[in-house]
């Protein structure tokens, strides 16, 4: 892409295989591949080095700037993080809890996955490799009712910040996508401006049928952020610039491993360079 | 849906006499969008739209009253022979006990197939074992066994500190000492990519000669599914392929991709969470199918 071609269509149909192939799926493509032209047309643009600099502009522009995951003062500062079965969610609370302690936050987490066997050990391990404290509930308990418990056991111990896990679960099981929103009202009574962050956690393998996560995820309770995972493997993500689009929530964070410091701040431009990599 | 687009695309084709490369253009722009946009991969599309480029232009069509009908033919064909025979079996060991090993990317649905396999070998009169080979996860052991007391099936263990090379070995001793025909190995997940990780699953094919290995695949995943059931198959040689989450709503062509670079059966889908016998499907070609196309 970058050594000195000619703009053809053949280049053109490069470019959009790259894209295809990075999942960013039919309709960003055609929407990126249309205003590339149009600024090669209106910049009179001729050498394929050129031609890379608006391709990755144009995707920038789509992602709008770097937006980080900032603690606010508000004891505590309540982040609620969803998505679908296997997505990552539980690793990447680890991964948070151990870096805002790092940062010198006290920081309590909440076993909201009160369903899968081995959900709250699981955590619980985390938990204990990053120094967070976990509040689960007893046998059987409701979700919603370990998160209610875990908020005033926030404010009691003073914390800083409340991490909350939640099941996975599929967007097409409308019983689950109401609980989420249960949970999510259930915080806002306890704990004024509750849940100040929403993070949808993506599968970075994931295809198209991320869009509609997002979209319906989204529907249930308002999402401020999202987490794309597993990029240490051979996928790009490429969804998240349509995902970014659809639902307006920036990418913050993503995985890159399965270690507790595998977890870095989103940076658009690295990861349009990535996707020509 | 695809079929109410190629209905319109179709429309224009009668009565334009001989088919050209031009007139079914349109058609089999309808038809890359949609695979595409059910994660096909890319290359695999290509390919599928060549062939039936070939064939709409070749003698079958040629002079045919209906060309529109011969083409849904042709998609239809080419789509079922790439899609591959009905569900295949797993296959059972001539003697001793047949020993399944999974394996897959991270999160894939490994350990709940492996609870499902377990339930379906129950049901049909098998005796099986489910053994703990993923020492990395936390609390891994402790889920596989969670699902086993669901199942009523016993789990193999060493804890972590044992390799799962060694672990899946004595497993199998394990298995002949107490009459257990059928053992089921779920193993860590692992990125295709990880030299070391997919020299652990080579070794224990080697130590333990699995009766039959599984690929494990999310169906939401994209058009990364092509490198990861490349790579798989090239290391471990696979046996068949289990797709999981069905039961959502992803159109699943990675199935297709997977198809193509291995040409190994897709023998189960898992349709849910739950661990029971319904949440574990044959496969069905034509359903997929359709699925993929919308
Ligand atoms: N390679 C890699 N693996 C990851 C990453 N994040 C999570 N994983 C792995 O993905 C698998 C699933 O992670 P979990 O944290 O259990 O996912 P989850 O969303 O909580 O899953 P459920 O609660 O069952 O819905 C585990 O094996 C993790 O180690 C990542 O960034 N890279
Ligand atoms: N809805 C649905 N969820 C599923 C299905 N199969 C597995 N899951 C869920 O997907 C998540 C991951 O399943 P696991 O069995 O832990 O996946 P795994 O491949 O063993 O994960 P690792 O060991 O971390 O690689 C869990 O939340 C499961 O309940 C399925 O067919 N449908
Ligand atoms: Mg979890
Ligand atoms: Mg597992």
């Amino acid at each position: 892409l970058r050594v000195g071609r000619r703009i053809d269509e053949d280049l053109m149909e490069e470019i959009e295989e790259i894209l295809i192939q990075s999942d960013v799926g039919v309709d960003t493509t055609l929407t990126l591949m249309d205003n590339v032209r149009e600024r090669v047309k209106s910049e009179g643009l001729s050498d394929s080095s050129e031609l890379a600099s608006v391709l990755k502009s144009e995707i920038l522009n789509l992602l709008g700037v770097d937006v980080p995951l900032q603690i606010k003062d508000e004891k505590p500062y309540t982040i609620l993080v969803l998505g679908v079965n296997g997505a990552g969610k539980t690793t990447t609370i680890g991964k948070l809890a151990s870096r805002f302690i790092a940062d010198g936050h006290r920081v309590l987490v909440a076993a909201g996955d009160t369903f899968r066997a081995a959900a709250e050990d699981q955590l619980s391990i985390w938990c204990e490799r990053a120094g967070a404290e976990l509040i689960r509930g007893g046998e059987n308990a409701e979700p919603a009712s370990v998160v209610f418990d875990a908020i005033h056991a926030a404010k009691h111990r003073d914390a800083d910040v409340l991490i909350v896990d939640t099941a996975g679960r599929l967007h097409t099981k409308k019983p689950l996508m109401d609980e989420l929103s249960k949970i999510g009202r259930v915080m806002g009574r306890a704990h004024t401006g509750a849940p100040h962050e929403v993070l949808l956690v993506v599968d970075g393998t994931v295809g198209q049928n991320a869009l509609m996560q997002a979209k319906i995820f989204n529907e249930a309770v308002p999402i401020t952020g999202v987490v794309v995972t597993k990029l240490d493997g051979t996928a790009k993500g490429g969804i998240v610039i349509a995902v970014n689009a659809e639902i307006g929530a920036p990418v913050k964070l993503i995985g890159i491993g399965e270690k507790l410091d595998d977890l870095r701040d989103f940076a658009g431009a690295d990861f349009v360079e990535a996707l020509f990599a | 849906s695809l079929s109410d687009r190629l209905q319109s695309t179709f429309k224009r084709l009668k009565g334009q006499g001989k088919l050209t490369e031009n007139n079914i253009s349109d058609t089999l722009r309808e038809v890359r969008r949609a695979f595409l946009e059910a994660d096909v991969n890319y290359k695999v599309t290509r390919e599928f739209i060549e062939r039936i480029k070939v064939r709409a232009l070749g003698q079958e069509v040629l002079g045919s009253l209906t060309p529109e009908l011969q083409i849904a033919r042709i998609i239809g064909e080419e789509l079922t022979q790439l899609m591959g025979e009905k569900a295949e079996k797993i296959r059972i060991a001539p003697s001793g006990p047949t020993v399944v090993m999974l394996a897959g990317l991270q999160g894939a649905g490994k350990t709940t197939v492996a609870a499902k396999l377990a339930l379906r070998f129950r049901k049909e009169g098998r005796k099986p074992l489910l053994v703990a080979a993923d020492v990395y996860r936390p609390a891994a052991i402790k889920q596989l066994q969670i699902l086993g007391e669901q199942t009523e099936t016993p789990v193999f263990s060493m804890g972590t500190e044992v390799s799962p090379v060694d672990i899946a070995a004595a497993s199998v001793k394990e298995a002949l000492a107490h009459g257990h025909n059928c053992v089921i190995i779920d193993t860590a997940g692992r990125l295709h990519v990880d030299e070391t990780l997919m020299d652990e699953l080579r070794q224990i094919k080697e130590r333990v000669e699995p009766t039959e290995i599984l690929l494990i695949v999310d169906a939401m995943t994209g058009q990364d599914a092509v490198n990861v059931a490349e790579n798989f198959n090239t290391d471990l040689e696979i046996d068949g392929v289990i797709l999981t989450k069905m039961d959502g709503d992803a159109r699943g062509g990675a199935a297709l991709s997977i198809r193509h670079v291995t040409q190994k059966p897709i023998k189960f889908i898992s349709v849910g969470e739950k661990i029971e016998a319904a949440a574990l499907e044959e496969f069905h070609p034509e359903r997929m199918s359709s699925r993929i196309l919308g």
